[in-house]
């Protein structure tokens, strides 16, 4: 999972952008 | 009633392309074909109309929120000059403007570091339209982190080739068109990256899929069951199984004197495949020989342990 930190919160976030 | 909801499968994923990937294909051929009036994209074609370019879009910034509902009237992955927007330190514009005075190897890195930061906000609308697939996010979520970290790139280069012809490519928001020539005349490695996204595309466009096309397509790239590391493949095919046949429909509807189609673009996923993996081995060879080069943490993530 910490690997893929980012993706992981694209996937679970809503629709708020996270930040890039 | 099957046709049915494979029709209404196919009018939701159009739904959902329209709304994360706003410049849509009908937009960028409108825009390369002029029909758009005055609003003619500014052309790069060398160093001096690169500065000039840089100027135009300065003085045409768009505030952050309004770019935030826009999410991205770009759709591919090498927008340059939108990290202008973010502020973030893989911008282009962020940083000072070229100047004489600069070393000149910094030119192309810069410019490498605006489309990573145009690529990760694609990943990020790639991954809001894979999350609206029926069925998505109710598949294993490390299962989810696969197929996106495998079918993205895949994806990325698809809805570049809307953007592209023979001549060259429409970047930042479709306000630019930068030219193929101009890319080819970059420093080795730089100058290769773009020439074989140029020949698939002119390649792919000649199949005339319409944006409503393009949506299944995608859709059936991501819900790909042969992607390294999956946990549950079965239902990640029955998903996509579905979406096929959504899609074989589509193309006999749509297209019904293009004979093969549907064969015809399944066949170009075998390409797309190739075309990642000769990529991200250039990703790999520029972080080895630049010095300078930063690679974006998002971008990182996904092409580590790739191929």
């Amino acid at each position: 999972k910490e690997k893929h930190k980012i993706l992981h919160q694209l996937l679970q976030n809503s629709t708020s952008p996270v930040d890039l | 009633p099957e046709a049915a909801d494979l029709r209404a499968l196919a009018r939701h994923l159009y739904e959902a392309y329209l709304k994360y990937f706003p410049l849509t294909k009908a937009k960028a051929r409108a825009i390369l074909s002029g029909k758009t009036g005055d609003n003619m994209p500014f052309v790069i074609h060398d160093m001096k109309s690169l500065m000039e370019g840089e100027q135009f879009i300065n003085c045409k910034q768009v505030p952050i929120q309004e770019l935030q509902h826009q999410t991205s009237t770009l759709t591919a992955g090498l927008g340059g000059f939108a990290g202008a927007h973010s502020g973030s330190e893989y911008g282009f514009l962020g940083m000072s403007s070229i100047s004489g005075e600069e070393p000149p190897d910094t030119l192309e890195l810069r410019f490498f570091h605006s489309c990573q930061s145009r690529s990760a906000e694609a990943v990020r609308e790639v991954t809001e339209f894979a999350k609206s697939i029926p069925g998505f996010s109710d598949l294993d979520l490390n299962d989810q982190v696969t197929l996106l970290k495998y079918g993205v790139i895949e994806v990325l280069i698809i809805m570049m080739s809307p953007l592209m012809n023979k001549d060259g490519t429409l970047i930042s928001y479709g306000q630019i068109f930068m030219t193929r020539e101009f890319l080819k005349s970059l420093r080795k490695p730089f100058s290769q990256m773009m020439e074989p996204k140029f020949e698939f595309s002119v390649k792919f466009n000649t199949l005339e899929l319409d944006d409503s096309d393009m949506a299944l397509f995608l859709a059936v790239i991501i819900l790909s069951g042969d992607r390294p590391g999956l946990l549950n493949v079965k239902p990640i095919e029955q998903l996509q199984e579905t979406v096929l046949h959504s899609l074989e429909l589509q193309l006999k509807l749509n297209h019904p004197v293009s004979l093969q189609l549907f064969a015809k673009l399944l066949q170009k996923m075998t390409d797309l495949r190739q075309i990642v993996t000769d990529h991200v081995h250039l990703i790999q060879l520029l972080k080895k020989t630049e010095v300078d080069m930063c690679l974006h943490p998002l971008l990182q993530e996904i092409m580590k342990d790739l191929y």
